[in-house]
């Protein structure tokens, strides 16, 4: 690998970036995904967070230009230079930008939109090219999958050189380490245990939290065992904000910001595709939770203090929506993380709680600690 | 005829390269990636070719012309 001489880095750990120009070669769900996950790679490696702002001045400015674009590197047209991306630095620094000429796609006829927003990023991070061949820091394009992507040695080496490793470098599948011996309170049990998502998966039940989950049997707490996401979900490659099934379907769905991936099992069912597609109002930028209703076919999406009603059969949302959660589902407290129908009921995860809900008697039934699910 | 216009064509493409990937232009950093000073062309080929890991002959062979025309990024290459 190579830095940039004076070795230019990110004094912060938090950097800001905004798409302001795409490209009509791709839907701007695609763009936003996979500028995400390209991130997201990065991320994975050095303790840098990034947070997408959609208005003024971001450190990374992301944007999509033709021919000469004011920063003295013009574009060529198709294929030669495919995009360029700026040290770090105060303005133009860590500004990343694409030739509007190529045909760019989230697959592989044409340039694969995440292999060179990886590499660009790379250089708005502050590496420079590596003579390394398998570096995605090479400077000629070679396709890389996003799904189940790992970040080459080479550029984790240069990386880490400048910021340092992350706590835990998720780029491989590490699974916490459970005591060898039986039913001992596994690590990952603390009071405080919430979960980002849950939803039966199949059979199973699956509890998300950070880019950790949990799965287990429905009626067999003990045995749960912790895997990365990404080491199933490697499309996801962070952390998941909702998720649910329709059985009837065999499909489920993961959401992520604006984005939601459908899967059968754990077999993604192509790329990432945008929340408006159920009838979201452009207000709404992430969903705290999904709950799929079986026997009304319908699913409700938690946002804030309130929830909107998605008619599964129709394929559009209902009227009347959103409505105010407490108001609907008394007893249930707090914002909901994630939710799940089992049984014929409804349990809520509100951070450490977990309420049992009956729909008949329209009330809470139980409260227990959301870690009792993970056999905690 | 061809092969000379082929030959011509194959210097001009080398030469916009390395202006581009091996020649430094000052101002902000964008791979900052240039040869100090305004190197030869010969001496600029040498830099790509041991940059690329190909046989430095600082000749524009076929390797070389081959790896030129390969799509890339736009940071230039070689540090200063």
């Amino acid at each position: 690998y190579r830095l940039f001489p004076g070795e230019p880095k990110w004094k912060k750990n938090t950097l800001t970036y905004r798409i302001s120009k795409y490209t009509p070669s791709l839907s701007a769900a695609a763009v936003d995904a996979a500028v995400e996950m390209a991130l997201c790679a990065w991320s994975s490696a050095v303790p840098l967070t990034f947070v997408r702002t959609d208005v003024g001045e971001a450190d990374i400015m992301v944007s999509f230009e033709t021919g000469d674009h004011g920063d003295s590197y013009p574009f060529d047209g198709p294929r030669g230079t495919l995009a360029h991306a700026f040290a770090p630095g105060e303005g133009l620094g860590g500004d990343t930008h694409f030739d509007n000429a190529e045909t760019w796609t989230l697959g592989m006829n044409g340039f694969n939109l995440f292999t060179v927003a990886a590499h660009e990023f790379g250089h708005a991070l502050g590496l420079a090219h590596s003579t390394d061949p398998s570096a995605l820091m090479y400077p000629t394009y070679k396709y890389q999958s996003p799904y189940g992507f790992q970040l080459p040695k080479d550029d984790v080496r240069g990386i880490q050189a400048l910021y340092g490793p992350r706590r835990t470098f998720l780029g491989k599948p590490t699974v916490p380490h459970i005591p060898p011996h039986g039913p001992s309170t596994p690590e990952h049990c603390d009071s405080s245990t919430s979960f980002d998502a849950v939803t039966m998966l199949g059979k199973e039940l699956l509890f998300f939290r950070d880019r950790i989950f949990w799965r287990r049997q429905v009626h067999q707490p003990l045995g749960v065992r912790p895997s990365t996401t990404t080491s199933s979900f490697p499309q996801l490659m962070a952390n998941v904000d909702a998720a649910y099934q329709v059985a009837e379907r065999g499909t489920a769905y993961f959401f992520k910001g604006p984005h939601y991936w459908v899967t059968r099992g754990f077999q993604m069912q192509g790329p990432p595709q945008t929340i408006y597609d159920f009838g979201f109002p452009r207000s709404v930028q992430r969903i705290d939770a999904a709950l799929h209703l079986q026997e009304a076919q319908r699913t409700l999406f938690f946002v804030g203090d309130e929830h909107y009603s998605y008619d599964e059969k129709k394929r559009k949302m209902e009227k009347d929506y959103p409505k105010n959660t407490e108001e609907e589902f008394s007893g249930v407290n707090g914002q909901i993380d994630a939710a799940v129908e089992l049984n014929g009921y409804i349990y809520f995860f509100s951070g450490p709680k977990s309420f049992k809900y009956d729909t008949e008697k329209e009330d809470v039934v139980g409260v227990v600690k959301s870690s009792s699910w993970i056999g905690c | 005829a061809p092969s000379l216009l082929a030959a011509t064509n194959s210097y001009h493409l080398a030469q916009a390269y390395l202006d581009k990937y091996y020649t430094k232009k000052g101002g902000q950093q964008i791979g900052e990636m240039v040869s100090r000073g305004g190197s030869s062309m010969v001496k600029k080929l040498k830099e790509l070719q041991a940059f690329f890991g190909l046989h430095v002959t600082g000749k524009l062979d076929q390797p070389t012309l081959e790896m030129i025309q390969k799509p890339r990024c736009g940071v230039p290459d070689v540090a200063n």
